[in-house]
């Protein structure tokens, strides 16, 4: 197996805090 | 002769590659306006397989920002799909074993040892290269839950009112027919006449809406482990409304219905062993209602009787024994009422349980849903799109 380097952690947002963007994106477009 | 030019398998790398603007085109063609029946015939789970091969390619290239915006893309889509068929059995549970199976994709690959165990060699080179997904793999973890709670309250939304005149008043056993406590109509025949009432159900129907459920989750290739947790959590639900009723309504409390109940819950066990789900514990939830069925079939006169209903009712609290010794109707003149004095030799003999003044079950208990990993045998570089999926803007690398 091929030596793996370490990955870089991808921070994410919570599910909550995903909901919220997407809710203001929505009201932001006409 | 056809001269074969298409690339073979092997040169296939398991990644598909997109352009960043055509990933709104790539959620809404392949999230938003798929129908599970679209997919029906294909790999189960397809979806998951074909955004988890985007995620690769965009890692592969490590592209950081591309990597998060599908995978936000995705989720939002999904969530947006549940929400508009926020009472469609079929979608929740397709978008359920998606789900769940790009969780799993995201453990497959990770490259963590502990998720590569059941790998091929194959597979381990198709782990990520450069990304750790771990804080994702929380998100679809806690949507997979979100989507399994929805799940459970449209197929609930959709028994509820089948289970009291399935498990009670409907009569499976034909030659008890009309057998019914002094006093009381044939409510079900009562109900069948009545036009503008409630509909009745049978128990034959309940268990071909339960089947009808877990074809379709088997269909959607749903992991068997959840596919049984849905079972239980339905069996908890027709046992608590079940049991609630009998607690609450005289007419049902006699040896008939108790002789009903048993043959009804026998043919629920039945259907579980046919459908490999006996090992799901959704039988064992069915306990307090077959303690009860018993408990009315049961003599119930001696201290002998007393001694083996306080041995067999061990899944039934003390108030719900004692209820339903207080509301059994004997079916004809030659049948005596419980005396006071047997109920009072229960009560003293269930004492030391200390059991919690607790009468009606809770319908709405929810048991903890687990998703255990599970991998798939599928190798990446094998799968194929159907045109029908309008997908040809993805190319494979």
């Amino acid at each position: 197996r091929p030596p793996s380097r370490p990955r870089i952690l991808l921070k994410a947002p919570t599910l909550a805090e995903m909901e919220e963007m997407n809710i203001s994106e929505e009201e932001e477009s006409p | 002769r056809q001269v074969t030019v298409q690339r073979k398998e092997k040169d296939f790398e398991g990644m598909l590659e997109y352009n960043k603007e055509d990933e709104a085109l790539l959620a809404k063609t392949l999230i938003n306006d798929i129908r599970p029946s679209t997919v029906s015939g294909t790999v189960p789970c397809l979806p998951a397989y074909i955004l988890f091969m985007c995620i690769r390619h965009a890692d592969y290239i490590n592209d950081d920002q591309k990597v998060e915006s599908l995978l936000t893309s995705t989720i939002n889509t999904i969530k947006k799909v549940l929400k508009k068929n926020n009472d469609d059995f079929e979608m929740t549970s397709f978008w359920l074993a998606n789900t769940s199976r790009l969780l799993h994709c995201l453990k497959q690959y990770s490259g963590e040892e502990g998720f590569m165990t059941h790998n091929t060699p194959k597979q381990n080179e198709h782990c990520l290269k450069n990304f750790d997904l771990t804080e994702y793999r929380q998100v679809l973890s806690d949507l997979s839950i979100q989507i399994y709670q929805q799940l459970i309250k449209v197929a609930e939304g959709i028994i509820q009112p089948m289970i009291v005149s399935a498990m009670l008043e409907s009569e499976s056993i034909p030659s008890l027919a009309g057998v019914k406590p002094m006093g009381y109509r044939n409510r079900s025949s009562s109900l069948d006449t009545d036009a503008d009432g409630p509909t009745s159900y049978t128990l034959q129907a309940l268990i071909k809406q339960l089947g009808q459920f877990h074809n379709t989750m088997q269909d959607h290739g749903l992991d068997p482990e959840i596919i049984g947790q849905v079972v239980r959590q339905l069996f908890h639900c027709i046992n608590a409304v079940t049991l609630n009723n009998l607690l609450l309504r005289k007419d049902v409390c006699s040896w008939s219905t108790g002789m009903q109940l048993r043959y009804n819950t026998s043919q629920m066990e039945e259907w579980l062993r046919a459908n490999n789900l006996y090992q799901s514990k959704a039988a064992a939830t069915l306990e307090p209602i077959i303690q009860a069925a018993q408990l009315l079939q049961v003599k119930k006169k001696t201290s002998q009787d007393a001694e083996a209903i306080c041995t067999l009712c061990t899944a039934l609290t003390t108030q719900q024994i004692v209820k339903i010794l207080n509301l059994y109707t004997p079916l004809n003149e030659f049948e005596e009422r419980v005396t006071v004095s047997f109920i009072r030799n229960i009560q003293n003999r269930l004492q030391e349980r200390n059991d919690p003044p607790q009468l009606l079950l809770d319908t709405k208990y929810t048991f903890p849903v687990l998703f255990p990993y599970s991998p798939s045998a599928l190798s990446l570089e094998t799968l194929h799109i159907p045109a029908s999926l309008n997908l040809d803007f993805l190319v494979r690398v």
